[in-house]
């Protein structure tokens, strides 16, 4: 099974 | 102070059904535009984005920034008493500790009224970037709901492509494997039973579908679902409704 991307990876904290 | 009436209360019974599973405890954040909320899941895939614009709301006032702490659990349970065709009403106070619910029929002749306990939330909120997408994908939402259904029932991941064949979704399981390819089919009478594929350039990529069929359940919101997806991207997927919207996004999966 492919591994599970984070979103913090493409978004950025306001 | 808000105060925000619906025609309808299902819109917002609709919204929480189509979210509830994917987040427990969120800020609805009140303010003149209307009523915003942006949640991600608990493992941090899965990010959903709502907006209620005041043009959707027969009556809107919010003098300032409100955010409403809400248990998606809890607000259902008290949704539940609304029926779909009731008049519903929320009013908040500027620092509320509870939010009042009220709900009216159509022939005026009963009212109930519900408070919801609010809680303190410290959400963390994601800036999302504007994106220029390599695929944008307009189908029927119920169809984009079974193609999901049918492959989680073989795989946990889809793999999606877009070229200028078609958009093709297709998985791999231990029993065998499936495909689904949708070619480009304007419908004149009714664009909302057409496909239409906006191409950039090809995109390929996997995803989870267990998260997949979870925004599926927004499939009441809007006939139609937009699906745009980029190389190396969080897929986003967008039920429109007539004033807001319910965005959905999910992070890639990444090589075997």
């Amino acid at each position: 099974t492919p591994l599970q991307n984070d979103l913090h990876e493409f978004f950025t904290m306001v | 102070m808000l105060e925000a009436r619906l025609e309808q209360s299902s819109v917002l019974k609709k919204v929480v059904d189509a979210i509830k599973d994917l987040v427990q405890d969120c800020n609805f954040d009140c303010n003149d535009s209307g009523i915003q909320l942006q949640a991600m899941d608990n493992s941090h895939v899965a990010l959903v984005a709502m907006h209620l614009k005041t043009e959707g709301f027969a009556l809107y006032r919010c003098d300032r920034n409100i955010a409403l702490g809400i248990n998606l659990v809890s607000l259902q349970k008290v949704l539940r008493a609304a029926q779909n065709e009731d008049v519903m009403t929320l009013k908040a106070e500027d620092s509320p500790d509870a939010l009042s619910l009220v709900f009216e029929n159509s022939e005026n002749d009963r009212i109930s009224e519900y408070d919801l306990k609010l809680m303190d939330i410290d959400q963390e909120h994601l800036g999302i970037p504007e994106t220029e997408y390599g695929a944008t994908v307009k189908m029927p939402s119920a169809e984009f709901q079974r193609i999901c259904r049918d492959l989680s029932l073989l795989s946990e991941s889809v793999a999606i492509e877009a070229t200028k064949e078609g958009i093709k979704f297709s998985c791999t399981g231990d029993i065998g494997k499936g495909a689904v390819t949708l070619r480009q089919n304007p419908n004149v009478e009714k664009p909302e039973l057409g496909t239409t594929i906006e191409l950039q350039e090809p995109v390929a990529l996997t995803f989870s579908l267990k998260y997949l069929v979870n925004f599926c359940k927004a499939s009441g919101l809007s006939n139609t679902v937009t699906i745009s997806l980029s190389n190396e991207v969080p897929l986003l997927i967008e039920y429109e409704m007539e004033h807001g919207y319910v965005r959905f996004y999910l992070a890639p999966k990444i090589g075997d």
